[in-house]
C-alpha cells in the first residue's frame, strides 16, 4: 500500500463500517449489497471489457439476477450498478420502468397476462413516452388512442413527424412491447394521457409487426451499450385489454372512468426519479472517492521554500475544490435514502385510496431530481480538474462517469422544466397560505411568510 | 453580531427564510406582471427565472433539513461528530455560494460575510484528517470503480505505467501505421 495512504487510514478518528452501515440503511443492508457485489465481481460473464456491447452480459446479468433472488428494486438499482457501473445496459428501462409500471398500474387480470411473460423475458419491454418533438410537456404529446367500440380495440396512432416516439432505451432492437403513453379519445372526446402496452415485434422471429416502423436512434454522447430507439405507428390496432386499467378505464361500450388523480398515470417516473437523486450521490461518491485519494498520493510544488512537495491535498484550493463536494455527496445520499423510503410509505397510502400527499411528493422528486443532477453534473467536472492532466485520462474513470451520468440533467424530465414543476407546487402552497390556510409537510415553513414583513435592506 | 451562529439547526433556519424569501419574490414578481396587465401565462413566463430560483432555494433547504436530521440519529460519536462538521461544511459552503440571497433575506448581515468564508477555511481544515476514510466509507471497490487514480491501495503510479502499456497502440513496438504513412512521407521529404 502506498505510504502516503496507508498514514491517512492510520489516523482514524471513527469506525468506517459503521458509517457505511449508515449509508446502507443498516449493518444487513451493507451486507446484503456487498453480497450483490460479490456475485457480480465473481461471475466472469458479468464484468468484462467496458466497451462491450450491452446484449452480450445480458444472458448472465439475467440469469444471475434470478439464480439470487435479486427483485427488491433497490437491490436491482445496486446489481445493475455493479454489472454495467451506469453504463446503461439494453434491458434498463425493461427492469427499471416496464415491470414497475404494470405492478403499479395493471389490473389483477393484466398482471396475469403480462408480469410472468415478462419476468420471464418472453415479454421484453420498454416505457414510451418522449416523443421527437414533445419532452418534459405531456400535454404536448400528439400520439392518439382513439378506441373503437364495434372491434374493442384502441387505434394507436403517431399523425405527424414530431409525434414519433423518440429516446426510450432498448426500443430500437432489443424490446418486443413497449408501454406506450397516447392521448386517449373515445366517444369522440380527448381524456388525456394514458398508458397503453402495444406489441412491437413478434415474439417468435423479432421481426416488426404491421403498423410498426421502429429502429435505433444512431450514436449518442454515450450510452453506447443501450439501443435508445424511434417508433411510428400507424393506425396499430391493440385490445381494449391493453390500455393499463388500475386506476384509468374505458368500459366496452367506450364510456371513460376518470382516476383518482391523473398524476397516478406517472407513477413510475416518480419512483425513477427517487432513485436517480440518490445515483447523483453515489456517482458524486465516486468521483470524490478517486479526487480525495488520488490528492492523498499525488505530491505536487512546495509550501514551504526547501522542503519536500506536499501531498496536493493539503493545499487550501484543493480542499476548497473537494471537501463541500464530499459533503455533498453524503447530502444526496441521504436524500436519496429519504426519497425511496418517502416513495414507499406514500404509495402505500395511494393504494388504501390517500392521495394526499401525492403532489408534494410529485413536487419533491422532480426538484430534487434536477437539483442533485445538476449539482452533481458539476462536480465530476470539479473532480476531474483536481486530478490535474491525468483526470483527462479515461484510466481515471472519470471522463466516463461524466460522459454517461450527463443524460440524467435531461432524462426523465429536463431539469429547467422539473425545476418549473416543484415551482408550481411552491405557487401553489403560497396562494394557500395567503388564502389563510395552513399548509403542513415539506412546505409547511411558508406558513410564516405570511406573519412576516418583507423588509428591503439598506445598500 | 458580526459572528455567525454555527448551530446546525440555527443554518437550517436560515436556508428555511431564504427558501421562503425567495418563493415570496417570485409570488410577487407573478402579482407585478398581472398587474401589468400580462395574462397570467405570461406573468408566469417572465417569472421563471425567479421561480427556478425559488424552487432551486427549496431543494437546497430540503436537502440540508434531511442531512440534519440523519446527523441528528447518529448514535456514534465519532460518526456523529465527522458527520455533523460535514453538514456544517455542506450548509456554509452554500451560504458563500448564496450570500446575496441571505443578505437579502436578512438572515445575514455585511459584516458577517466575512465569517462565512473564516467559517468555511475552519471547516476545511477540520475535514481534512478524516478525508481519505470518509471517501472509504462509500466502500466502492476497485473493481467497480474501475480507476486506476481512485485506488484503494493508493498505487497510482504504478498502475498508470502498467495501464498505458496494455494501451492498443503499444501492441507492437512499431505501429503499422508507421509504415503505411510516415516512412512514405518521410521518403518524399
Amino acid at each position: 500500500m502506498n505510504p502516503d495512504i496507508l498514514r491517512e487510514r492510520q489516523n482514524a478518528t471513527f469506525d468506517i463500517e459503521k458509517l457505511t452501515n449508515i449509508l446502507d440503511g443498516g449493518a444487513e443492508r451493507t451486507n446484503r449489497r456487498r453480497e450483490i457485489r460479490e456475485l457480480v465481481g465473481s461471475c466472469k460473464g458479468l464484468l468484462t471489457n467496458i466497451l462491450q456491447r450491452g446484449h452480450s452480459r445480458l444472458p448472465t446479468m439475467i440469469l444471475k439476477l434470478r439464480e439470487y433472488g435479486i427483485s427488491d428494486p433497490v437491490e436491482i438499482n445496486w446489481y445493475k450498478s455493479y454489472v454495467h457501473r451506469f453504463r446503461g445496459n439494453p434491458l434498463e428501462i425493461h427492469l427499471a420502468m416496464f415491470l414497475p409500471t404494470l405492478l403499479n398500474q395493471a389490473t389483477p387480470e393484466q398482471m396475469d397476462r403480462f408480469f410472468t411473460p415478462s419476468w420471464d423475458l418472453e415479454i421484453i419491454g420498454t416505457y414510451a413516452q418522449t416523443e421527437m418533438g414533445h419532452g418534459t410537456h405531456l400535454r404536448g404529446l400528439e400520439t392518439t388512442a382513439t378506441f373503437d367500440p364495434a372491434t374493442q380495440e384502441f387505434v394507436m396512432h403517431s399523425p405527424t413527424v414530431t409525434s414519433i416516439k423518440w429516446w426510450p432505451g432498448g426500443l430500437g432492437k432489443t424490446s418486443n412491447h413497449a408501454i406506450v403513453l397516447a392521448q386517449l379519445y373515445t366517444q369522440g372526446k380527448c381524456h388525456g394521457l394514458n398508458a397503453f402496452i402495444v406489441p412491437l415485434r413478434s415474439m417468435g422471429t423479432h421481426m416488426p409487426l404491421p403498423g410498426i416502423v421502429i429502429g435505433d436512434i444512431g450514436p449518442k454522447f454515450g450510452f453506447d451499450a443501450v439501443d435508445n430507439g424511434y417508433l411510428k405507428l400507424e393506425h396499430v390496432r391493440i385490445p381494449r385489454e391493453n390500455m393499463l386499467m388500475k386506476y384509468a378505464q374505458v368500459k366496452p361500450d367506450g364510456s371513460y372512468v376518470k382516476p383518482l388523480s391523473s398524476k397516478l398515470t406517472y407513477g413510475t417516473m416518480v419512483f425513477i426519479r427517487s432513485l436517480i437523486v440518490g445515483n447523483a450521490g453515489i456517482v458524486l461518491s465516486q468521483c470524490c472517492t478517486i479526487a480525495i485519494r488520488y490528492s492523498a498520493v499525488r505530491h505536487q510544488s512546495e509550501i514551504r521554500a526547501g522542503e519536500a512537495e506536499p501531498q496536493i491535498l493539503d493545499y487550501q484550493t484543493q480542499q476548497h475544490k473537494l471537501f463541500p463536494l464530499l459533503a455533498t455527496a453524503y447530502a444526496f445520499l441521504f436524500a436519496g435514502q429519504y426519497m425511496i423510503d418517502t416513495y414507499n410509505r406514500i404509495s402505500g397510502d395511494i393504494n388504501q385510496g390517500d392521495l394526499s400527499e401525492m403532489p408534494e411528493l410529485h413536487a419533491l422528486s422532480a426538484g430534487l431530481k434536477a437539483f442533485t443532477t445538476w449539482t452533481a453534473n458539476t462536480g465530476i467536472e470539479v473532480c476531474r480538474m483536481s486530478c490535474g492532466g491525468h483526470g483527462y485520462s479515461r484510466s481515471s474513470a472519470l471522463p466516463d462517469i461524466y460522459v454517461e451520468f450527463t443524460p440524467s440533467c435531461t432524462y426523465e424530465g429536463e431539469n429547467t422544466v422539473m425545476m418549473l414543476q416543484t415551482a408550481r407546487f411552491l405557487m401553489k402552497s403560497y396562494r394557500q397560505v395567503q388564502a389563510g390556510q395552513q399548509l403542513s409537510g415539506a412546505v409547511s415553513y411558508l406558513n410564516k411568510v405570511h406573519h412576516r414583513v418583507m423588509a428591503p435592506q439598506a445598500v | 453580531s458580526s459572528q455567525l451562529d454555527l448551530n446546525l439547526n440555527t443554518l437550517v433556519d436560515l436556508y428555511e427564510i431564504r427558501a421562503a424569501m425567495l418563493v415570496e419574490l417570485a409570488a410577487q414578481s407573478i402579482q407585478q406582471e398581472s398587474a401589468r396587465g400580462k395574462c397570467q401565462e405570461d406573468s408566469w413566463n417572465n417569472s421563471t427565472i425567479d421561480l427556478v430560483r425559488a424552487s432551486d432555494a427549496h431543494c437546497h433547504y430540503m436537502v440540508l433539513k434531511m442531512f440534519r436530521d440523519k446527523v441528528d440519529q447518529i448514535e456514534d460519536p465519532g460518526v456523529h461528530s465527522v458527520m455533523s462538521t460535514l453538514a456544517h461544511l455542506y450548509a456554509i459552503h452554500g451560504m458563500g455560494n448564496f450570500t446575496g440571497d441571505f443578505l437579502q433575506a436578512g438572515v445575514l448581515t455585511g459584516a458577517q460575510v466575512p465569517s462565512v468564508s473564516k467559517c468555511l477555511k475552519g471547516l476545511l481544515a477540520e475535514v481534512r484528517p478524516s478525508a481519505v476514510l470518509l471517501v472509504d466509507a462509500f466502500d466502492h471497490h476497485d473493481k467497480m470503480l474501475n480507476s486506476v487514480l481512485g485506488r484503494h491501495d493508493g498505487n497510482v503510479y504504478e498502475a498508470m505505467f502498467e495501464w498505458a502499456r496494455s494501451s492498443p497502440l503499444n501492441r507492437t513496438e512499431v505501429h503499422e501505421s508507421f509504415h503505411k504513412h510516415l516512412k512514405p512521407l518521410q521518403a518524399k521529404l
